[in-house]
């Protein structure tokens, strides 16, 4: 496992950030985000596939009314691939009768799906090496979250209750000088005096949020429990060495 | 140091000017002066959270005025979460011995 890895640093490799807006549809977000960074990483092809696909064709009907990212890799394969963004764009509602799969093309799909280990150091290797994946995590602090390392304790965010899907695109340690303002800038003397291990995580709650779209969480404490459903879909087939490696 | 409305009852100034700016930075308007009051209630109950994170978090998070900052915790957990808990996700089955492509 790298010390570092950043999917973002790669060109062209993670999409544009999401925005579910009054949709709970982070699971199909979360999904699609995770194939189309896959798909962008195995073929050098820019994709952006239909979110709206995902909630209209889900066999369980929820749409936006929640889900998990099972149920849209489930979509995924009954329908032999997604369409493209632009030709079923995303409506902000499901129509669950309504699907449309059959009327456009397809321009991504995957072989399967797996859940790793729910090993923080097997899941940052798997993310170096394969990609981005998806996680679940409690995502009861994030409603006032700025920016920064988010470091809970299973008090103040219980990991065994998970509720929102997000992808997992990297992993780093806070420099020492971010720790430094920290301890600075606060009275509390539990603030870190070493580099904080982090996650990077893409969420779907527009690019006006928190870091830029994304969030940082502790690594190495199953924050929020992170490792509760770390899923992924696998695209193309199993090569010894992949075409691009997660950037440091 | 308040100000006295008669659509939100007694209110520190400082908390009010606040809300304006929160109003104007994220688009938010309100159907009536009661519904105005209820979100500046809890805007000011989340502000005292998020000053609570910040003491008690570990790492070198920040919290403070987000968009969500006019919704209640389970307004929040209602529209942006899962809305539901996974009773069963799919069998995940014994690892194959073989990598090769096309083996069960």
């Amino acid at each position: 496992v790298p010390p570092t890895c950043d999917w973002r640093k790669a060109t062209d490799i993670i999409s544009p950030i999401k925005d579910q807006e009054k949709c709970n549809c982070c699971w199909a977000i979360a999904a699609a985000d995770n194939i189309e960074a896959l798909w962008r990483i195995r073929y050098r092809q820019i994709v952006d596939v239909s979110v709206q696909e995902l909630l209209d064709c889900d066999r369980c009907g929820n749409g936006c009314t929640g889900g998990f990212v099972w149920d849209a890799y489930i979509t995924v394969l009954n329908n032999s691939g997604l369409a493209s963004e632009k030709d079923y764009p995303f409506q902000r509602h499901a129509k669950p009768h309504r699907c449309l799969a059959k009327k456009y093309k397809k321009v991504a799909w995957i072989q399967d799906f797996i859940m790793l280990s729910s090993n923080e150091q097997v899941i940052a290797g798997y993310l170096a090496a394969h990609g981005p994946i998806t996680v679940t995590i409690n995502m009861e602090l994030l409603q006032h979250y700025q920016k920064g390392v988010i470091k809970a304790t299973p008090s103040t965010c219980d990991p065994r209750y998970v509720n929102h899907s997000v992808l997992l695109v990297g992993f780093g340690k806070s420099k020492t000088e971010e720790g430094m303002q920290a301890e600075m800038t606060s009275s509390q003397s539990r603030k870190p005096r070493h580099p904080t291990p982090y996650w990077i995580l893409k969420n779907s709650w527009g690019a006006h949020w928190g870091e830029k779209g994304y969030f940082r969480l502790h690594r190495g404490n199953n924050t929020c429990g992170i490792t509760k459903y770390p899923f992924t879909a696998r695209v193309g087939q199993p090569v010894k060495k992949l075409p691009v490696s997660c950037p440091p | 140091n308040s100000l006295y409305t008669q659509d939100s009852g007694p209110r520190p100034m400082e908390l009010i000017e606040i809300f304006k700016l929160f109003q104007v930075q994220f688009n938010r308007s309100y159907s009536s002066p009661a519904e105005y009051a209820r979100r500046l209630d809890i805007f000011a109950h989340n502000l005292a959270q998020a000053q609570r994170l910040q003491e008690e978090d570990l790492g070198t998070a920040e919290f403070g005025m987000t968009p969500f900052s006019d919704l209640t915790e389970e307004e929040f957990g209602q529209l942006y979460g899962h809305q539901k808990i996974p009773e069963r996700y799919p069998t995940v089955g014994k690892k194959v011995e073989s990598e090769k492509w096309g083996e069960s």
